[in-house]
């Protein structure tokens, strides 16, 4: 089984919807 | 709101015989005449460029104001109170390359890695027998008033089972529960499960259940623990699903940057719309019956500068998306076509041996600009994740002479 690990989460949005069961994603600048 | 404005301007006015004075009544509505702002005045049919200029300028810093109104809602930019926004930041700092936020805990300020790889949250604890060397002073349960412990014959250990895969037992006093929290990496945690009061941001949390760890030992960094974003119900999710609706997101900043990104613990995820983010894709969580506490998703590709991956093995498997893992790790056929494809389109760079899991390796150490090609992951129902450029390469050392690709292999497809 993969990971996605953080570092290639960054800058990026990332949703968490357990009761939808979904996850999201959106380029974002964080900082 | 708009024609109460409307009305205190003509108030102002400066003749009270401009005051409007013919109305109406027409089946049962009252019917007021309505006359520009300017009519008064009777500039409205002899203005100057200046007063022109004036009026175009007034009405579009009403529009911005109305539209920044909009945005700000949309946005959730104005919190209700089920979302809760706190500051994440790179754990640099305290030698991790996860991430961490600071909560208060039972009244003291408590940084933690934010892992939603994991369930139970726990910070170090006073009398600690095993415990890492931490900035902030170890929670001492003893001091904090409204700190209690979790029996051990309580409904609450049991959930320990599903949460870490140890059954809760009790301690030596026969009462307590006691709990152990092995990690994939061989760090671990040991103590007993408390509750105590726990602030997210502006949020108050009461009774929240973590673990008071006596025996902690692996790769923290420095900080003071770990909060758990997992399924099960020990999940700091779980536990304020009645509060956040089990709804969070988080934006990780890169560890070079000195500001922080955000946790945002609740919100709609279908109709907020983040500030500075591009719109949202969303890909359906996998249900694993033998590993429900993760975050699963279908990887159905991957594209290197554009140039799409061609492998089987996508669409069949899983792929977790954990906070608490630094690299990804693909599935080996797929990170052979990855790898290949991304030499053939970084080439003209001089190699450099590997190091630990990172096995394409670069000395870019003699070049001032490099062009890196695009990565992006590809899941079911059409979501995209782009990595972002500087989550490509991996700078090992700081004078660019080892630089690699931030991806690594599992060691077999089934791993």
């Amino acid at each position: 089984i993969g990971i996605i690990g953080n570092y290639q989460q960054k800058n990026t949005r990332v949703i968490y919807d357990i009761k939808q069961s979904q996850v999201g994603f959106a380029k974002e600048t964080c900082s | 709101r708009l024609q109460l404005k409307t009305l205190q301007r003509t108030h102002q006015s400066n003749s009270p015989s401009c005051y409007s004075q013919k109305s109406k009544s027409e089946n049962g509505a009252t019917i007021l005449e309505m006359q520009h702002k300017d009519y008064c005045s009777g500039s409205v049919t002899n203005m100057s460029r200046n007063h022109q200029k004036q009026v175009i300028t007034d009405d579009d810093i009403r529009v911005r104001s109305i539209q920044d109104s909009i945005k700000n809602i949309i946005s959730g930019k104005i919190e209700t109170s089920s979302q809760n926004n706190i500051p994440i930041s790179s754990g640099v700092k305290l030698h991790s390359l996860n991430y961490i936020v600071t909560v208060t805990l039972g009244g003291r300020n408590t940084t933690v890695i934010v892992d939603t790889g994991s369930d139970l949250t726990w910070i170090q604890c006073q009398p600690c027998r095993l415990c890492y060397n931490q900035p902030e002073p170890l929670f001492n349960p003893s001091v904090s008033p409204t700190y209690r412990k979790v029996i051990c014959n309580s409904s609450v250990c049991q959930t320990l089972q599903s949460a870490t895969g140890n059954s809760g037992s009790c301690g030596n006093d026969l009462q307590d529960c006691s709990y152990v929290v092995n990690y994939g990496d061989g760090s671990y945690t040991r103590g007993e499960l408390g509750q105590d009061h726990l602030v997210l941001g502006s949020t108050s949390v009461e009774n929240f259940v973590f673990g008071c760890g006596r025996n902690n030992k692996g790769l923290f960094g420095l900080a003071s623990g770990l909060m758990g974003l997992g399924r099960s119900d020990l999940s700091l999710i779980s536990q304020t699903f009645e509060t956040f609706g089990g709804v969070f997101s988080y934006c990780l900043p890169s560890a070079e940057a000195k500001s922080s990104g955000s946790l945002v613990l609740g919100g709609d995820s279908n109709t907020t719309i983040f500030k500075n983010s591009t719109p949202i894709s969303y890909t359906r969580m996998l249900a694993n019956p033998q590993l429900v506490t993760f975050y699963f998703l279908n990887l159905t590709g991957v594209t290197i500068g554009g140039v799409a991956i061609q492998d089987s093995a996508f669409g069949k498997t899983g792929m977790i998306i954990d906070s608490g893992t630094v690299i990804t790790r693909l599935p080996p056929t797929i990170y052979k076509a990855v790898k290949a494809e991304f030499l053939k389109q970084f080439s003209g760079y001089p190699f450099k041996q590997g190091v630990s899991i990172l096995d394409t390796c670069f000395d870019l150490s003699a070049y001032e600009e490099v062009s890196i090609p695009t990565v992006k992951m590809q899941f079911e129902g059409g979501a995209e994740m782009e990595v972002d450029v500087t989550g490509v390469l991996f700078i090992v050392k700081s004078d660019a002479s080892q630089v690699c690709l931030a991806l690594a292999s599992l060691q077999y497809d089934d791993e």
